[in-house]
């Protein structure tokens, strides 16, 4: 059987909302290791990939590798009916035909059940090569949201350019012309708050703010985003979860013709 | 005109 509980169950949720409006269904496939999920949305523009660490629940228990076929909608709408503060715990036997996802409140006064039916997906798993980045930025979470959510207001790509300067987003539309620059800050007691750029080339590519936006529903989940940077490749946005994995999105460039 | 890219360009079938 798989079971796999989750103190912090307000993770789980939040991991949910940063892929149910990017990924409409998927396997989740779990083995020893802990639960991993990769999918492409649906105009094979972008990739989503998470890893949810075995070592993150307790206890966890996988007999067998399973996959999990998912429509996100449906188990979105499961996960709202978790509290925040509930532990939700993920079972299924070895040969699933369903998962049944179990949320305690932490009084224990109140246990709720829901069981899903589960998919046949046959999904497509993607190769990701190791990439020599050209430029990696690391900002507050925070701050990446923000700047998606401004310049969207005025196009609908982001021009993403990093040299010795710093880091530009740049968006143009019919309205006009917007740039945002960010300088590598020196605090360096304040970590959460850092801008910090590794440079190896200056690099500048342009990617569809529409994928981006979607990427920044994992906000809740990390105080830091990273941006792996890389000409004439796809972008790398990861969060790193605290004690459990991470969720990283790909986006491919859109390129002048 | 920029054309938007797709993944699969870029990562290959497992």
């Amino acid at each position: 059987m798989f079971e796999a509980r989750l103190v912090q169950g307000s993770l789980m949720k939040k991991f949910m909302e940063a892929i149910k409006d990017l990924v409409k269904e998927a396997n989740w496939d779990c083995t020893g290791t802990g639960i991993s999920l990769q999918a492409m949305d649906t105009s094979h523009v972008s990739l989503v990939s998470l890893l949810l660490r075995s070592d993150g629940f307790d206890p966890y228990r996988c007999d067998r590798n399973i996959s999990l076929g998912i429509n996100m909608e449906s188990m979105a709408k499961i996960m709202k009916c978790a509290s925040n503060d509930d532990v939700i715990t993920i079972r299924s036997e070895d040969h699933p035909d369903n998962v049944t996802f179990v949320f305690e409140s932490p009084n224990q006064e109140k246990v709720c059940d829901y069981e899903m039916k589960l998919m046949d997906i046959d999904s497509e798993h993607l190769g990701i090569p190791d990439t020599e980045y050209d430029a990696i930025i690391s900002m507050p979470a925070s701050e990446f949201q923000r700047i998606c959510r401004d310049l969207s207001n005025i196009g609908d790509s982001v021009k993403i350019t990093c040299n010795k300067d710093g880091v530009q987003f740049s968006a143009q539309g019919d309205t006009g012309i917007g740039k945002i620059a960010l300088k590598q800050n020196a605090v360096i007691d304040k970590e959460d708050g850092q801008v910090s750029i590794e440079l190896n080339d200056p690099v500048s590519l342009t990617f569809a703010l529409r994928y981006l936006t979607f990427f920044t529903k994992a906000t809740p989940l990390a105080s830091t985003v990273t941006l792996s940077v890389s000409a004439k490749n796809p972008v790398a946005v990861e969060y790193r979860v605290d004690d459990i994995g991470y969720i990283r999105y790909y986006l491919a460039p859109k390129i002048e013709e | 005109v920029a054309k938007q890219g797709v993944i699969s360009q870029y990562f290959s079938s497992l």
